[in-house]
């Protein structure tokens, strides 16, 4: 695994142990709605993710990125924001505490409350409570440009236009949690990236976890 | 029709939201 790759002396945060100590793995399960199992078989893709580009045990922005586009290269707007919200204690990379934290909201059996809040997050980039018609106009050019596609200034300001006619219940100009929710929950495919079908038998998608396992049918 | 879209829609579709890709061996 690449823990155990030779050591760097540039990486300066190389954690001490090589593994994940079993009172940490059972406080994560505790703390998520994986079993502990679950929690190894997630440390062998955390393990995968975070040696990609600096082997320090930690994910970095260029190693989300690289597993999700395939290159470590550009600006994504989505990509940052997913990644501040996995960054929990603000400081520039992914701990695998805070990894099991995010993807507990992926979990197919996480209330939608869960994911409707998590979007909610995500969409509302300037954090202000309230998702505004700048940051939406924000978004939409940003897959615009991640997916190669042109579309007029009158044609995104239809879209937007569009939008706030559907979601902005109280024509205040933004986007408030209630709004957010009760749109959602007439469109549920909005939240589809919310579920990862993948997290409900994580230890057959990573088998490896058998062989570096700590807990027995835990 | 893109115009038929709701923003959100379009937004959904973003690469950097579909983590699904992590699992990606």
């Amino acid at each position: 695994g690449c823990f155990e790759c030779l050591p760097n002396p540039i990486n300066l945060r190389r954690p001490k142990k090589l593994r994940c100590a079993y009172k940490e793995l059972v406080r994560l399960s505790q703390e998520s709605r994986f079993s502990v199992n679950e929690v190894e078989a997630l440390y062998e893709l955390f393990k995968k993710l975070s040696c990609s580009i600096v082997d320090d045990g930690f994910i970095h922005k260029e190693e989300l990125q690289l597993a999700l586009f395939q290159t470590s290269q550009g600006e994504n707007l989505f990509l940052d924001r997913v990644f501040d919200l996995f960054d929990e204690k603000r400081n520039g990379v992914i701990a695998f505490e805070e990894f099991i934290h995010a993807l507990n909201v992926f979990h197919p059996c996480a209330p939608m409350e869960e994911k409707i809040d998590f979007v909610f997050k995500l969409y509302d980039l300037r954090q202000t409570g309230f998702i505004e018609r700048e940051e939406v106009k924000q978004m939409v050019i940003a897959i615009l440009m991640e997916s190669e596609m042109k579309l007029s200034d009158d044609l995104l300001e239809q879209i937007l236009d569009k939008t706030f006619a559907d979601v902005d219940a109280d024509r205040d100009g933004r986007i408030n949690k209630e709004e957010w929710k009760d749109f959602v929950i007439q469109h549920p495919s909005l939240l589809r990236n919310m579920t990862l079908p993948y997290l409900k038998d994580i230890s057959t998608v990573f088998p490896s976890f058998v062989f570096n396992t700590v807990v027995e049918n835990a | 029709q893109p115009v038929a879209m709701n923003a959100f829609e379009l937004i959904s579709m973003s690469k950097g939201l579909n983590l699904g890709n992590l699992f990606d061996e």
